[in-house]
């Protein structure tokens, strides 16, 4: 089975500039 | 806690080649940033750590993609993004 998935806690991190 | 993925010197072609602007097509670059990112799904759901915050720099200072444009285009599933069976 496959149940792999990126979740959204981790695609927020998109939002966060690096500098802070 | 360290990532421990090395993210800095992968080949970030998967998704520069396939998701540019200045549209970014969602299927494309949704689709190209899972081929990218799935391997690696365990470490970056892991928010104990830096990886998903460094991947990201990297995409985006590859890509020259706007800020948080993989979080806003890509939605699949409640859980997240459905990664391809292996």
């Amino acid at each position: 089975t496959n149940n792999r998935y990126i979740s959204y806690g981790s695609l927020s991190k998109n939002n966060v500039p690096c500098s802070r | 806690k360290p990532c421990p993925v090395n993210f800095e010197f992968m080949n970030y072609t998967i998704i520069t080649s396939r998701c540019k602007g200045p549209r970014y097509p969602a299927d494309l670059c949704c689709q190209a940033f899972k081929d990218f990112a799935c391997p690696y799904a365990e470490d970056l759901n892991d928010l104990e750590n830096e990886c998903s915050s460094t991947m990201f720099s990297y995409i985006n200072l590859y890509g020259s993609y706007p800020p948080g444009l993989f979080a806003s285009l890509c939605r699949d599933d409640k859980v997240g993004l459905i990664c391809p069976a292996s």
